[in-house]
């Protein structure tokens, strides 16, 4: 008895528990399991406390390399990075602590812009984050055409040397019809105004959410593209271990995370950290 | 769908008259695969997939039915059960419960952007339909904008804002009641800010917003596409304020809807209604049978 314990079902089983917990997929899951006993018999691990440490390792491989969770900056001109997602996961929030980071720490000249036409008091709330990051701030009345609000705001920014252009968008979801065509639009807008896409497309994921995630990320990838995920209120205690599967599956990166509701509350992306409390 | 998994794993087996344990085994590792896809917590899961096994060992085949059709059957009246609390009736458990003596209190809480503004507003609207007289409550002061965003959805569905610029919510809430008394408004409509579970001092705060205004309603609003992490959120809101009901919100997604089985299971009080869309008229009363449909695919 070694104290580090043995390798038998019990150990595959509580591994199974926990990344079910987290919201690892079934599917996700049991090919985690599979090559984790594939690699006990290959690689002749002694114990438990070895199983444990390559499991940490194929989890934290699965997640991508670490230079994919940097975010785009344009070589010249604005950067625009435009905020998606359903209803109520965090977009506005996530958008406004990115506009108070690059303010006051990197020092960039930062435009928000009020994509969100829709919803009950959304553009007065992207203003007080906008106040918050000290950081200029384009509106329009309710009900304009968001795209409309988007192409007004790109010309605004050249003329104003900005340096980042951060584009909220409404909540939708993403069986709506409608709302994803709206979506699109916006896209094509962004694309013909910057001359390229937009630098990033950052899908907002609430870490709570469970596997309709994926029918998320597959529609908003469908209709606009989307270079990484913004994954918020991981200071919860969901663990939002289904980002494993967008990645795996889907190849979509975690680029920010969000851990509060303060402009400070916002995190690099970090595999071995993530990893480390989802397993805990 | 489940259903169509089943019958596949049962195509073989045609013309048996008792089901096995063994076939009930291979049957109920789809049935396990499909409620965990759907969102529902695997500890549930496997409490449930043990009483479907207890219910089908040793029980004949129906007539006109093959064996997949069988456990279907089992599982959809099982979930069924669970998600109407075999109630007597089950349109029952959605009805909202009233004072004796009015104002009727109603207090809204749940997670971070789980719908509750949006709820109120709706709520209000369709009490008025009643012909009641509510009032909304702005108990939160902390979101950028929220009194903000009450306020207009309070015009949107004509019904009177109760605000204090600056306040302390626990003393808006009780002061709102007393206007509501003064003003003859039936129905107390209390929005809170969305808080963390595990945030101490904000579900201490919860406490103090309830024991200031004895709600006859705590409604626990649950985003529908909620995982695993349901059954935590439930018990923790449960164990701090008593709820006495949920609202699944966002339904109108394609979210399988497994957290309804997990909550309703494990903190044993109904779902009484569900938001199907951002309009102040999206609002439907909890439908078991419906939910039930749609978790199994
Ligand atoms: N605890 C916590 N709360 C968060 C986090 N990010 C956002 N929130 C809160 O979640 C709620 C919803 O955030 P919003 O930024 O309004 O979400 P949204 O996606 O813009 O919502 P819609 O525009 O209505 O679709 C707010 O109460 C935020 O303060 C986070 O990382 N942690
Ligand atoms: N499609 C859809 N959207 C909804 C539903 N209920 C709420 N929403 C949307 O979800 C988002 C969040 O709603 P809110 O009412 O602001 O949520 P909240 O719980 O008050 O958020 P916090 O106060 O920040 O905790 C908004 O975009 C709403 O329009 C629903 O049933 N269906
Ligand atoms: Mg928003
Ligand atoms: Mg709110």
């Amino acid at each position: 008895v070694t104290g580090r314990g043995r390798i038998d079902d019990e150990l595959f089983e509580e591994f199974e528990a926990a990344l079910l917990a987290a919201d690892v997929s079934v599917t996700t899951t049991d090919k985690i399991l599979d090559d984790l006993r594939e690699a006990v018999r290959l690689e002749r691990l002694p114990d438990a406390k070895a199983v444990r440490e390559r499991l940490r390792q194929s989890l934290t491989e699965a997640l991508g390399e670490a230079g994919d969770t940097r975010l785009k900056v344009a070589p010249s001109g604005p950067s625009l990075y435009l905020m998606v997602g359903v209803n109520g996961v965090g977009k506005t929030t996530t958008l406004g602590k990115m506009a108070y980071r690059a303010t006051h720490t990197d020092g960039k000249k930062v435009m928000l812009v009020a994509g969100d036409t829709f919803r009950a008091a959304a553009a007065d709330q992207l203003a007080i984050w906008a106040q918050r990051a000290g950081c200029d701030f384009i509106r329009q009345q309710e009900r304009s055409d968001p795209a409309a609000v988007v192409f007004d705001a790109i010309q605004a920014a050249k003329a104003r040397d900005i340096d980042l252009i951060l584009v909220d968008t409404a909540g939708r979801l993403h069986n709506k019809a409608n709302l994803m065509e709206e979506l699109r639009k916006i896209g094509r807008v962004c694309e013909r105004e910057l001359g390229r896409k937009p630098d990033e497309v950052l899908l907002a994921l609430d870490a709570t959410t469970g596997q309709n995630a994926v029918r998320q990320a597959q529609e908003f990838i469908g209709a606009v593209g989307v270079t990484g995920i913004a994954l918020a209120k991981l200071d919860g205690t969901a663990r939002g271990g289904i980002v494993i599967t967008l990645r795996e599956e889907l190849g979509v990166p975690v680029k920010i995370v969000g851990v509060g509701e303060q402009p400070a509350d916002i995190r690099p992306f970090v595999p071995q950290v993530f990893i480390e409390a989802l397993l805990d | 769908s489940l259903a169509e998994k089943l019958q596949a794993a049962f195509d073989k087996l045609r013309g048996n008259v008792k089901l096995t344990e063994a076939d009930i085994d291979v049957a109920l590792k789809e049935v396990r695969t499909a409620l965990l896809e759907a969102d529902v917590n695997f500890r549930v899961v496997k409490d449930f997939v043990g009483r479907v096994k207890e219910r089908a060992l040793g029980e004949s085949v129906l007539e006109g039915l093959n064996p997949g059709q069988q456990v279907i059957k089992f599982v959809y009246d099982e979930m069924l059960a669970l998600l109407s609390g075999d109630a007597e009736n089950p349109g029952q458990a959605s009805a909202l419960n009233f004072a004796p003596k009015p104002p009727t209190v109603i207090m809204l809480c749940g997670l971070q952007g789980a719908g509750k503004t949006t709820l109120a507003g709706k709520l209000a609207k369709l009490l008025t339909k009643q012909g009641k007289t509510p009032v909304l409550v702005a108990c939160d002061i902390q979101r950028p904008a929220a009194v903000k965003q009450l306020q207009i959805v309070g015009e949107q569905v004509k019904t009177p804002v109760f605000a204090v610029p600056g306040g302390d919510p626990v003393r808006i809430a009780r002061d709102a009641v007393e206007w509501a008394e003064a003003n003859k408004a039936d129905v107390v409509i209390l929005d809170t800010a969305g808080r963390l579970h595990i945030d101490g001092d904000l579900m201490t705060q919860l406490q103090g917003i309830k024991s200031a205004t004895h709600p006859h309603e705590i409604l626990l609003v649950l985003d529908a596409m909620t995982g695993q992490d349901a059954v935590t959120v439930a018990k923790e809101f449960d164990s701090a304020i008593d709820v006495t009901g949920f609202v699944l919100t966002k339904v109108d997604g394609d979210t399988r809807g497994g957290a309804a089985i997990s909550v309703r299971s494990v903190v044993g009080k109904p779902i009484k209604f569900v938001g199907v869309g951002e309009k102040m008229d999206a609002l439907e009363p909890f439908y078991p049978d419906r939910m039930a449909s749609r978790i199994l695919g």
